[in-house]
């Protein structure tokens, strides 16, 4: 899976997720990654979100929803927000994988509960950075 | 008048001792590829949307990545993509799922946002109104890869469904390490 959240100079947020789904998944299956709300969310009013990992997980949580509602609702900072989904709705219930999250201001958060995730930010203040690892 | 981009290239189990150096560095270039591509946009004052479209085009038309040209296979040997877009600012949003003829999902996905009434549109009508609006659609032997495809003889005929990336590890046993959806 590939996905991408950018913010341009309006302050307008926008969310993308691309994948190829899960090797061996049955054929019509159908994961979270073009559900709204689930795999991609985006809204100038909290964030832009887009996840991977398994599918099935990131459904059941509505997980990029649940990230935005509980920063719009809960007031949670989007780091808190990220930590409760992935390792407190989608760890238990046996789900693996992460989330990248852009918000209103700009700022960049990422989080994930697998052994590691392909990342990557640039800003227009310079810093950028690529990861992979832990 | 700032702006920013980040990106993701899919998780799973990926520790830098199942990756060469030479994947590593595959990796790490494509990544910033995909950065540049979305942060040349924005910085000529394109609009958030083209930037992710930019950053997914990239990763989509790589085979290290699982979507696009690198997408995985299903049960049957076959592949199956899904994609999404949202706009924040009017909360538009598009998505096509289980297509296998369109060469970047990702602008289907759009297309589906900017010029239809629908938010989703799944298979073979997905597939007809892209190439209605001019999509590229290709074979779908395209999407053919040998690494994807040992990674489904693997396990095929088995319940099991592991993350991406596992076709790029060193080692295999990784599958017996990982939770199935």
């Amino acid at each position: 899976t590939v996905g991408a959240v950018a913010i341009d100079k309006s302050g307008n947020i926008a969310a993308g997720t691309s994948t190829g789904g899960m090797t061996n998944k049955k054929y019509g299956r159908i994961g979270d990654v073009p559900i709204i709300g689930a795999g991609t969310y985006a809204n100038n009013l909290t964030c832009g979100i887009s996840c991977t990992g398994t599918g099935e997980y990131f459904m059941r949580t509505v997980a990029a929803h649940e990230v935005s509602s509980l920063i719009k609702y809960k007031k949670l900072s989007p780091k808190e927000a990220l930590h409760e989904v992935l390792f407190n709705q989608i760890g238990p219930l046996g789900g693996e994988g992460g989330i990248i999250l852009l918000d209103k201001n700009g700022d960049i958060f990422w989080d994930f509960n697998s052994t590691g995730m392909f990342r990557g930010f640039k800003k227009s203040s310079g810093e950028t950075k690529v990861e992979m690892f832990e | 008048n700032s702006f920013a981009i980040v990106i993701h290239g899919g998780a799973g189990g990926i520790k830098r001792e199942y990756f060469t150096q030479e994947q590593q560095d595959a990796y790490a270039e494509k990544l910033q590829e995909a950065l540049d591509a979305g942060y040349a946009i924005l910085e000529k004052g394109g609009i958030s949307l083209d930037a992710v479209q930019a950053a997914i085009n990239v990763m989509e038309d790589s085979p290290l990545f699982n979507a696009g040209k690198g997408a995985v296979y299903n049960s049957e040997g076959n592949q199956e993509m899904d994609a999404a877009i949202m706009d924040g600012k009017t909360l538009n949003a598009g998505a096509v799922a289980g297509v296998n003829h369109i060469k970047n999902p990702i602008l289907a996905a759009r297309m589906v946002m900017d010029s239809s009434e629908h938010v989703m549109l799944s298979g073979k009508g997905a597939e007809i109104l892209a190439k209605k609006f001019g999509i590229e659609m290709v074979d779908s032997s395209y999407f053919f890869t040998e690494k994807r495809l040992n990674q489904l003889r693997e396990i095929q005929g088995k319940e099991k469904t592991p993350l991406d990336h596992t076709a790029y590890l060193i080692k295999n046993e990784l599958i017996d390490d990982h939770k199935f959806g």
